[in-house]
């Protein structure tokens, strides 16, 4: 299962 | 957090610091975009809004990174077009910055993760980002030269996003992480220094300067 979009980079 | 993003947010923090010091040393910002540079602090600052809107301890690293990313552009700025305005080379400095941000901002729009606000921010720092070295690019081939200090810094900018793209694949392959939009902005940008990459290894890493037409 693919994690997407957490935005949790610089 | 792993070697790839370790070493690309570090070669980020280096190129920073390069200009910085190319600007402060010479007290001169001559062959550097300011527009470029203003490009930086707006992704900077629509990206890291959360460190305004709720006020987090900044016991973290990342809280602290952030601060000193859009301290230092807008510090840059200051420099560029305050301080050193006079050798500031606002002639050659003449790609329209607008035509960067109208489209990353209707593309925000278009295209994002979810339609709330800090989300639509976020996206756009992320497509203007890609496209913010442009007019420094645009600079260099108006002057048809790039000072050494300055091909340094375009070297380390470009390697941040170019090792993000490495984070990305180890994040895929290890932790089954994709963050879409950046990686595909990513990649564009990493692409628009590919020209110049070229010229940095065959000639800067020679001891030469990067003079164009190549």
């Amino acid at each position: 299962k693919l994690i997407e979009g957490q935005h949790d980079e610089l | 957090m792993n070697i790839f993003r370790l070493f690309g947010d570090l070669s980020h923090l280096a190129a920073i610091a390069i200009l910085l010091l190319k600007i402060w040393k010479t007290r001169s910002c001559a062959g550097v975009s300011g527009k470029t540079q203003l490009l930086f602090a707006v992704c900077f600052i629509t990206r890291y809004i959360d460190l305004f809107l709720h006020f987090v301890s900044l016991y973290n690293t990342e809280k602290v990174m952030k601060l000193i990313y859009i301290s230092a552009s807008v510090f840059t700025c200051y420099l560029i077009f305050f301080k050193f305005k006079a050798t500031y080379d606002g002639n050659h400095d003449s790609m329209r910055a607008e035509f960067l941000i109208v489209p990353a901002a209707g593309l925000a729009c278009l295209i994002n993760t979810k339609f709330d606000a800090i989300e639509i921010l976020w996206t756009f720092s992320i497509y203007l980002e890609a496209v913010a070295i442009l007019p420094q690019l645009f600079l260099i081939s108006k002057t048809g030269e790039a000072e050494t200090i300055t091909s340094h810094y375009l070297f380390a900018q470009g390697s941040y996003r170019a090792l993000y793209i490495l984070n990305w694949i180890y994040r895929y392959h290890y932790e089954s992480h994709v963050d879409t939009i950046a990686i595909v902005a990513g990649v564009v940008q990493t692409i628009l220094y590919c020209d110049f990459f070229y010229l940095y290894i065959t000639k800067v890493v020679k001891g030469q300067k990067i003079v164009l037409p190549a």
